[in-house]
């Protein structure tokens, strides 16, 4: 049941496509 | 009066002097000149041409130049602030700038409304909510029922659309962050505080070499 109390913008907040920080990966 | 520069450095188009992007933007000039270090990287690894293309923004974030993905996307038309299918470095030191520890929150807080309304009407829609919960559970293999999804969807969009008029607005975004500031946990990069580490800027030597 966890999934449902879930706030559906924290969810897509952890998007791979949103974390920039892969691009200062050397 | 206009100033010509005529210094002959090998900068690409769409170049911009770091004093005119430092004082627009919350980064010093040597930092603006290291971010320079790495928009060429990211602009040359796959089109030598000192300008982002998508399937280069791709590869930087997912190492991958063929992997779609609904935010990447969205990320990258928001630096594509002309809107002419490419990053220039002027568009890509402004758009980091809002992610920038020092930022106004306020930018931080407009960028990502602007990032989730994905049809640019203004308003983030359920529709769109859930277009973007959808996207998310793909991209993470989730499988969730339809009955889940939209009882995610709906139960925070009641949240968020306090007026109730199916719609959340720049008002009520602004007032939902506040009430969950971890929103936009996302739209901070602490690597941008030590950028000149990571990125050494050799601006002064290459401009000497060019003389």
């Amino acid at each position: 049941a966890a999934p449902v109390t879930m706030n559906a913008f924290e969810l897509i907040s952890t998007s791979q496509g949103l974390n920039l920080s892969s691009l200062f990966e050397k | 009066m206009g100033c010509f520069c005529s210094k002959n450095t090998r900068h690409t188009p769409g170049y911009e002097e770091p004093t005119v992007l430092a004082a627009e933007t919350p980064f010093t000039v040597s930092e603006v000149e290291a971010l320079y270090e790495l928009f060429k990287k990211l602009s040359s690894s796959i089109i030598d041409d000192g300008l982002i293309h998508k399937e280069e923004f791709q590869l930087a974030l997912f190492k991958n130049r063929n992997k779609r993905n609904l935010f990447a996307d969205r990320i990258f038309d928001l630096f594509d602030i002309k809107r002419n299918g490419v990053i220039e470095f002027g568009e890509f030191v402004r758009s980091l700038g809002v992610f920038h520890p020092n930022a106004p929150e306020a930018d931080k807080i407009g960028f990502a409304f602007r990032l989730y309304d994905l049809r640019h009407t203004g308003y983030i829609e359920r529709e769109e909510l859930k277009e973007m919960v959808l996207a998310l559970l793909q991209e993470s293999d989730l499988i969730l029922s339809d009955d889940i999804v939209e009882v995610i969807v709906d139960k925070t969009f009641n949240e968020a659309d306090t007026k109730g008029d199916g719609r959340i607005d720049q008002e009520e975004w602004k007032e939902f962050v506040s009430k969950n500031p971890s929103l936009i946990k996302n739209m901070t990069l602490p690597y941008l505080k030590d950028i000149t580490l990571a990125f050494p800027s050799f601006v002064v030597s290459a401009e000497v070499e060019d003389l």
